[in-house]
């Protein structure tokens, strides 16, 4: 469970609040509009009307003690920074930040900020490149025929090698990672030669009858 | 090449319509903000002053000759719904519009809008699932050392099996898709057996080291 602290309650920001609310951790919210505030107070943690460029503020919510920050403040690009800044110096951990343009996403990589979203200029070229020809992963989520799959590696498949387990010969099914267990980093893309530990999460896309087989969906 | 219109130059609308324009179709924008015009001008086909609300004006664009209309006015819910129901009216074959709430979304649906879409609530609950843990997707795009490249058939893969181009094996590569030159279905998930057609385009995860390699990054 971490806690986080969501800066800005528009259509962004209130997204990011309630689905990490929803997925079970603390979620702190401010914003200076009231309204807005007293909307989203049941959906999380706690809704703070607050000013995020004033300094006494920010102090008062120990920022800190944050996993991360999100900053989700758009049109007042000004704002925007100063409260990056502000919360840089009072030694936030993790700050990801909405931009509203890419110079405003330039600055705020300067000051320091861990990392900068773009979601409408995202989501067009998404939208762009979904009309001009759907992606791998379009069509992966909008057949009903295939899957893309996270499980638990079985005890049958530990302590094997990717090829022994051939699992593309004997179901179809393209082995596309292995998350370990062990904290280390997610092995993309797995060798031939490399075995399934203990704990591993098999991440796979295969079509559904045959995922069915295993269980897997 | 085809050709679109998109209705709204702010952050989300004329990013689709200048990725439109760079993949090589043909995009008129339209918006009521005349700055808003003057700045895309140059980077799509057309940009016109217009108010999406006036039949008239909406009538003078040839709506029905669009192959998809981009419907994307946010703030202003009572203009996004009347631009929407003008568009339809004028025998528009496919809107896309963007909703600023889900109330907005709903109304969209049922007068006829083919697709509704959410760019700052779908972005938030994204960056909220990569707090919570990073889904193979954002670990891919994120990795410096990974990509995944969609590249086609070399002619000496043509021909050969996905077994027998042991891509897996030979370069820690994972074919995910084939997608097929000739109009048909892709193949998601190749089995071993199924051999690489000509013209197919492999779609694939692996280091890019070894992508390199094939120069296939
Ligand atoms: N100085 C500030 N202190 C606290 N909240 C602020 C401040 N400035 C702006 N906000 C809040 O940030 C929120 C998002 O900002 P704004 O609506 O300008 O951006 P937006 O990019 O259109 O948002 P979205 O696309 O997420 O709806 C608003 O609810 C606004 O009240
Ligand atoms: N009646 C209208 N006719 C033409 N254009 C309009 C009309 N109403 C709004 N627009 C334009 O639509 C664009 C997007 O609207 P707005 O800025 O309200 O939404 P937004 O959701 O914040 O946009 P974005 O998030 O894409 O930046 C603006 O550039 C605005 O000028």
């Amino acid at each position: 469970k971490k806690s986080y602290l969501v800066i800005g309650a528009g259509r962004f920001g209130s997204s990011v609040a309630r689905t990490l609310y929803e997925l079970g951790h603390d979620v702190m919210v401010i914003d200076n509009n009231e309204t807005l505030i007293q909307q989203i107070s049941n959906e999380v943690t706690d809704a703070i009307t607050a000013n995020a460029v004033s300094e006494t503020s920010l102090k008062s919510l120990g920022v800190r003690d944050f996993d991360a920050i999100v900053l989700a403040i758009g049109f007042d690009i000004q704002a925007s920074i100063m409260a990056a800044i502000l919360l840089l110096e009072l030694e936030a951990k993790h700050i990801i930040a909405k931009a509203q343009t890419e110079l405003h996403g330039k600055v705020l990589h300067k000051i320091g900020v861990h990392r900068v979203v773009y979601p409408e200029r995202d989501m067009g070229q998404k939208i762009a490149h979904s009309l001009n020809a759907p992606t791998i992963i379009d069509l992966i989520e909008l057949s009903e025929e295939y899957s893309v799959v996270e499980v638990t590696a079985p005890e049958n498949m530990v302590g094997k090698t990717i090829k022994d387990l051939d699992l593309r010969a004997r179901y179809g099914i393209s082995v596309i990672a292995l998350r370990r267990n062990n904290g280390n980093k997610t092995n993309i893309s797995p060798a031939a030669e490399d075995k399934v530990l203990p704990g591993d999460i098999i991440v796979a896309v295969g079509e559904n009858k045959f995922l069915k087989k295993l269980e897997w969906v």
